[in-house]
Formats: structure tokens, sequence, C-alpha cells
């Protein structure tokens, strides 16, 4: 469970501060599947970092599953993030130099498991697979199109079968139909359990998700539920 | 005007072919605004990238204005992007190390002038207002939100004023609204005498333009007159 209490986040650039989020209070209870709307620079990205344990906040505590973040040190973080946090980048992140394998691979490695290597890549195969990218698994980055490469930023965060997805505008690059097929994805997970949170700017991408909070200059304005479909 | 005869574009991957755009003819006449839909990875930026002049085709016949791409020198094509094209990459491609007014004002140190530097700086800030930025232009990329960074893109691709305009997915990144105020500015120029090809896969955006070119598989599946508004 994410219980954020009066979160800001201010960036200090030269002699101007921009105050990204401010004083942001919110709790988001387990197997929750909620949209973050909101104009562009709204703080939407800068949210889900603070979430997401990538960023620590300039004010305010947040606690994740009962834990004060703020208190734990930058190796007790990575484990957070690794252990119960996917992560979707707007930007999608992926290492230049390794396939889109390798890329899928990476959260599998660093976490603590019993299994051989060749589970391991079993695992990423599937998840590349359920993506429609089995074919592109040697491929690297650049040799992908754009939202080929989105998809392989999903497969890379849904991979380790986290607690907890935070997906900022996972399908910002795909047209209507791969779209739907991420929604239906990301549905199934939420239905066996997997907490969601994602970024979204389009209203029929949302409306997959049960719950819809809106940011505007750093703030949160509504939160509401999304009526039964 | 574009004139594509018979244009192929494959990747050699290791053993395997990759056939991303497969005999596409296809002509484009001043003044037009054509969307460009399709798929992921269907091939919608490799013939973006060709048409730009930033890849040569594999295979076919481009003709710009009348002149054989395929025959121009590297620094021929050099000058016909930077006075003829503007375009906005699918992943915005800006300079990271270079200020949002910096990397708008690029296209214009590279192009013939007569004017001093306060008049190209008066341009650039000019074009990053005229997208909503003008309380950005000393950010660095890294400091922008994934929507500001787009439309820093926009900017730079406008600033010098093209003849033709080639944007990938321009409002992939943005909310409704600002998508809206940026497709009422491509509108304006249109109507002005821009040539507009631009990749979305939102139909509410592609509603803005006049034509419609639908790729699958590397071919063009239709294309078609928008009916009028
Ligand atoms: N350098 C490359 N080497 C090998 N294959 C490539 C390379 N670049 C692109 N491809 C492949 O070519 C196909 C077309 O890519 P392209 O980027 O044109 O698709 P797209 O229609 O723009 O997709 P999207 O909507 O996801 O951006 C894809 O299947 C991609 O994997
Ligand atoms: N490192 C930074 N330094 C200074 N300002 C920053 C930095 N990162 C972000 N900002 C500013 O903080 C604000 C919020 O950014 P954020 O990325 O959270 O927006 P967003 O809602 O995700 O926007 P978009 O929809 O365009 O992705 C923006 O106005 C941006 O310019
Ligand atoms: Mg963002
Ligand atoms: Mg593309």
């Amino acid at each position: 469970v994410i219980q954020l209490e009066g979160i800001d986040k201010i960036y200090q650039t030269g002699e101007v501060a921009v105050k990204a989020v401010r004083g942001v209070s919110l709790t988001v209870k387990p197997g929750e599947f909620a949209a973050v709307m909101g104009a562009s620079g709204s703080g939407k990205s800068t949210l889900m970092n603070l979430i997401g344990c990538l960023d620590r906040p300039t004010a305010g505590r947040y606690l994740l599953d009962g834990e004060d973040v703020g208190a734990l040190s930058k190796s007790e973080l990575s484990r957070v993030r690794n252990q119960r946090l996917g992560f979707v980048f707007q930007g999608f992140n992926l290492l230049s130099r390794t396939s889109a394998l390798e890329n899928v691979e990476l959260p599998l490695l660093y976490s603590p498991h019993g299994h051989g290597r060749r589970e391991l890549r079993r695992r990423s195969l599937a998840a590349l697979a359920q993506v429609g990218l089995a074919d592109r698994a040697e491929h690297y980055p650049s040799q992908l199109s754009g939202g080929q490469q989105q998809r392989v930023a999903i497969a890379r965060a849904l991979v380790n079968e986290p607690a907890l997805l935070l997906a900022d505008e996972p399908t910002g690059n795909l047209d209507t139909r791969t779209s739907l097929e991420i929604m239906a994805i990301f549905q199934e997970l939420n239905r066996k359990g997997m907490t969601i949170l994602m970024v979204t700017h389009e209203p029929d991408i949302a409306r997959y998700c049960l719950r819809e909070i809106t940011m505007r200059d750093g703030q949160v304005i509504s939160d509401q539920a999304v009526p039964d479909r």
C-alpha cells in the first residue's frame, strides 16, 4: 500500500524554484488500478518517480507497505525497487548496448532467486512473447520501432512479477489495437492482485482503470472512482 | 512535392532481413496535410526517415521537388534537410547538453541567413513561446517533462519555417488540450502553405488532416481523403 503525506518536490534551476509536486497526500491500497492524468508539466512523472523510490521528496512522508521510505538507505531502496516494483519509464530507458531479451532479463539477474540462467532466459522470452516481440529478442533498441521499444520496457517491468506496477505513458507510442492488447494484459494482472498506477493522457485508455487521479500544477485536483464498466 | 516510386528499405540483422518498407509508391503535393497511421512496427518511422533524407532506400526512386534524392551527395542532402525540411522525431532527439532555447536555435545557426545572433535568438524564443514554453528556455532536456521535450522538438522543427514538416508522433506525450493546441498551430501553418506529413496513432488527431495513409507490414494498404470537416 502507498501512503503519501504532504509530499513536495521542488527543483532548483539556478535562481528559479520549480514546484513540480506540491502538498500531495494520497493513499493507494493493494489491488487498486488507478490512472494518473493531467496537463503536460503538471507533475505526473515526478510523482511516479517519488512513488517508485527513484527520487526523494523535498518535504512530506512516504510510507510503502508501512515502511518509511525516507528512512531507507540507498541499498535498501534499491532492494525495494527490485523486489516490489516494476517501472515503465516515459522515455523507456532501455540499455542501448544490450539486446531486447537481455534488457528484459536484467531485473531477474538483480533479484535474489534460486533459478538457473536457462530458467531466467525462458521467463524473459515469455515476457517478450506476451507483448508480441518474441521475434525481436536479438534486436538492439536502435533496431526497434518506438512502439517496440516501449513494449520491451513493459516486458522488463513485468518479468519480476512485481506487487506494484508503475507505468508512465505505457501506450503513448502504440497504435490503438496494440494499446488495447497491453491494457488487457494489465487488466488480467490486476485481476490476479497486482496494484497498478499508470500515467496516461488518453481517456479511452484511462477507462480501463477503476480510479482517476488528476493533477494540475503539482497538485492533485481530483481523485474519483471510475463508474463500473 | 514528394514522389516515391517502388521504395524498399531492408535492414539486415545478422542472418535475418527485416523488410521495414516494401514497394511503397506515393505522391504528396505541396500544401497537403496527411496522416500516416498503422500498427506498431509497420514501417511508419522508416518511411518518414526515407522521406526526410535521413536514410537511403534499399531500392526504388525518390524525387523531392523533381530532384532525384538518391543522386545527391551527403552535403547536398544535408543542405536539403536544413533548408526545406522540419523533422519532429518520435524520440525527440534533443541535445542533452544544451538548453531548450539553444536546441531550438540550432537549425537557424546551420542555415544560410543574413541575420545577427540577436534576431536568431528572438525567433527561437518566439518558437518556444508558440508551444507554451517561453518560461522553460534555460532548462536542459533532463529538466523538462516528456511533453515539454516533445514541444521543444516541435519548436525546433518549425523555427526555420520549412516548406515541408515531417512529424513522427508529435502529440504522443501530450495531454488532449495541449495536443489540440499543437494541431491548431499545424493547421494554421498548413493554411499558409506548409506541407505536413505526420505519423499519429490517435484517430482524434488524424481527423485534423485531410488525407489518411495507412501502413501494414511495410506496405501502404490504404490512402484516402478525409471527408470535409
Ligand atoms: N536498424 C534496424 N535494424 C533492424 N530492424 C529494424 C531497424 N529499424 C527498424 N527495424 C524494424 O523495422 C520495422 C519498422 O520499424 P518502424 O520504426 O518504421 O515502425 P513504426 O511503424 O514507426 O512503429 P511504431 O509505431 O512502433 O513507432 C520494425 O519491425 C522494426 O523492428
Ligand atoms: N530536473 C528538473 N529541474 C527543473 N525542473 C524540472 C525537472 N524535472 C522536471 N521539472 C519540471 O517539473 C514540472 C513537472 O514535470 P513532470 O515531468 O513531472 O511533468 P509531467 O506531468 O510528467 O508532464 P508530461 O505529461 O509532459 O510528461 C515540469 O514543469 C518540468 O519542467
Ligand atoms: Mg511525464
Ligand atoms: Mg515509429
